[in-house]
């Protein structure tokens, strides 16, 4: 994809990392959308 | 390592105000993260393109602010806990080999 947003969220001392892109093509590689 | 999540997240259809919340999301996560971090996520994303607009501030930002909803077998939204990690909602209501899709909504005030 074109442009993947990278976030990190924090929650009671747990970070796990967000990625998010505008289109799933590309960037959803293990199960293809239709 | 933790796995990853890959999930599609589209506005409620019918509690999310879908003229101002139009946007499907496509996201990975790793398999630890929670529904509350999700919801976390979703409210800061909204808050910096709103503040890209000249709208609102990250300060109130919380994971209280949005529900997040899973479609079950009868067609019936089900809200998940947000406690619940994503894999254990990929494990015990979506089952198949394609990406997690869940749905949001603002949290109504009770």
């Amino acid at each position: 994809p074109e442009e993947v947003t990278v976030t990190d969220v924090t929650i009671n001392s747990l970070t796990v990392t967000f990625r998010e892109a505008l289109v799933a093509k590309g960037f959803f590689r293990s199960w293809e959308l239709e | 390592p933790t796995s990853e999540i890959e999930l599609v997240f589209h506005p409620h259809p019918l509690l999310a105000n879908t003229q101002h919340y139009s946007q499907t999301r496509y996201v990975k996560t790793t398999a630890n993260a929670t529904v509350d971090h999700l919801s976390k996520y979703l409210a800061l994303r909204i808050a910096l393109e709103e503040e890209e607009g000249g709208g609102s501030s990250l300060q109130n930002v919380s994971e209280k602010q949005y529900t997040i909803y899973i479609t079950t077998a009868g067609g019936q939204f089900s809200t998940l806990n947000g406690s619940l990690t994503l894999e254990l909602v990929n494990e015990k209501y979506w089952k198949v080999s394609k990406p997690l899709e869940l749905y949001y909504a603002p949290t109504k005030e009770q």
